[in-house]
């Protein structure tokens, strides 16, 4: 989940 | 996503479609035959961009959406990123290749070795980053790539007389994007739990440091209505 959030900028 | 992050990706957005506008707008004097003023203008001077910022770019979209088809988010973030792939290759393929577009632009000023920036950006990227896996590593690396990307279109405007503005804006955008994605990671650093990302908001931070100069000679040229204009 951590991941997933972290990459979700452009 | 909150509206710093959404204004910074439109800003983002306006910078390319400002230097699509401006390629275009080269195009299009070609086929006059007898080219109007400006166009004899835009021909003949250089068109003030720097095709090694653009490449850097690029590599750095390259770099950072890696995960483009493996890992969807949504489809405003797909759809962002391939606007923002497609437009940056196509931008260096219209300088490199394009017949008329490649003769506004001048490789005798936009000389930056940009290999000096990719190496130890690299480098840094396999020293710092939050995970060391192949992905990890190249989106840290477009990270610290992107921060200094600007350096050769900044060297390159110091050179060019006049800047005609659709290049000041273009630049200008360019640096209020990533300032705009300060705020939005101050407002999720406040209003997220564990959303902490040193890396990201460094290099946000001294990529967006390094328009300082620029701004400030943006704005008093705005203020002071007078031509934009860089100190060598």
């Amino acid at each position: 989940e951590e991941c997933f959030h972290a990459k979700d900028e452009l | 996503m909150n509206i710093f992050r959404l204004a910074g990706d439109m800003t983002h957005l306006m910078s390319v479609l400002v230097l699509l506008l401006k390629i275009h707008t080269i195009k299009s004097c070609a086929g006059k035959s007898y080219p109007c003023s400006l166009c004899f203008i835009l021909l003949e001077s250089s068109s003030g961009i720097s095709l090694k910022t653009q490449e850097l770019y690029a590599l750095v979209f390259a770099t950072r959406y890696l995960d483009i088809f493996t890992d969807f988010i949504s489809v405003y973030n797909t759809i962002m990123k391939l606007i923002f792939l497609g437009s940056s290759f196509s931008i260096v393929w219209y300088i490199r290749r394009h017949k008329i577009v490649r003769r506004s632009y001048d490789k005798d000023q936009d000389t930056f070795r940009h290999f000096f920036l990719v190496l130890p950006c690299l480098l840094l990227a396999l020293i710092i980053n939050e995970k060391f896996t192949f992905k990890e590593v190249l989106w840290t690396f477009s990270l610290y790539l992107e921060a200094v990307a600007i350096l050769p279109q900044l060297i390159l405007l110091q050179r060019t007389r006049n800047i005609d503005n659709l290049t000041g804006q273009y630049v200008f955008l360019l640096g209020a994007y990533r300032a705009l994605y300060i705020l939005n990671w101050i407002y999720r650093y406040f209003t997220e739990p564990h959303y902490v990302h040193w890396i990201t908001w460094i290099s946000g931070l001294v990529q967006t440091l390094l328009y300082a100069d620029f701004f400030y000679y943006y704005f008093s040229s705005l203020k002071n209505n007078v031509k934009l204009k860089l100190p060598a």
